[in-house]
């Protein structure tokens, strides 16, 4: 999987 | 964003508004479990602290805001305006047993070692416990007043529909977080009791009360 920089969820 | 995740939030904003109506339309928290509040307020300021450091969308920074001003609402209507109608004596889960092996844990299994990822990471562990006093309140006093079981099916599905948009995003951008989605199953599973409940009885328009 792709690394999560700027988690956009909430 | 797709359909899963709008939905998800979108009944994640119905439990939390539907929630501090109740409180302020009957005056009353009785039946609330203040530590479960306590510890959603701690969910969303340890979650929510990059308000502050990263933007993603309007969207986004306007829920964060929307739900962290309604947990801090929340939490002076239960503590400090209706503070006489606070049922304590039945909140009795003793959060401690929460908050610290979440937080130990947020130090032993994260994906980076820095403040803003270990909050981040403390708040998705925090998540998937913080409604236990309310479920250990709904199980000591026997009952749940509809509204409050409303409450807790929106608060459970959204989890749910969050698991659904993992299981989409994984497929079609790869996007893959175990710790969020481990946590997130775990938070759904503990609903899955009250889920059986809330169909078997208030959907059929019984009052929520156990056996």
């Amino acid at each position: 999987g792709k690394p999560k920089e700027g988690k956009d969820e909430l | 964003m797709n359909i899963f995740r709008l939905c998800g939030d979108l009944s994640h904003l119905l439990a939390i508004l539907l929630l501090l109506v109740k409180i302020w339309k009957t005056r009353s928290c009785a039946g609330i479990s203040g530590k479960s509040q306590i510890l959603f307020a701690i969910v969303y300021t340890t979650r929510y602290l990059d308000l502050f450091t990263s933007f993603v969308s309007i969207y986004n920074s306007v829920m964060k805001i929307v739900f962290l001003s309604a947990s801090y609402g929340t939490l002076y209507l239960m503590f400090y305006k209706f503070k006489p109608t606070y049922d304590h004596n039945h909140d009795s889960f003793r959060i401690l047993y929460l908050i610290v092996p979440a937080l130990v844990l947020s130090f032993v299994i994260v994906h980076a070692y820095t403040l803003m990822e270990v909050l981040w990471t403390y708040s998705i562990y925090l998540e998937a416990v913080a409604i236990m006093p309310q479920l250990f309140m709904v199980s000591r006093t026997g009952e749940a007043e509809t509204i409050t079981s409303h409450y807790l099916f929106a608060l459970g599905s959204y989890r749910a529909l969050y698991i659904l948009n993992w299981i989409y995003r994984y497929y079609t951008e790869d996007f893959l977080d175990l710790i969020v989605i481990i946590a997130g199953i775990v938070q759904t599973i503990l609903y899955c009791d009250f889920f059986y409940l809330y169909i078997t009885k208030v959907l059929k328009g019984k009052r929520l009360s156990l056996p």
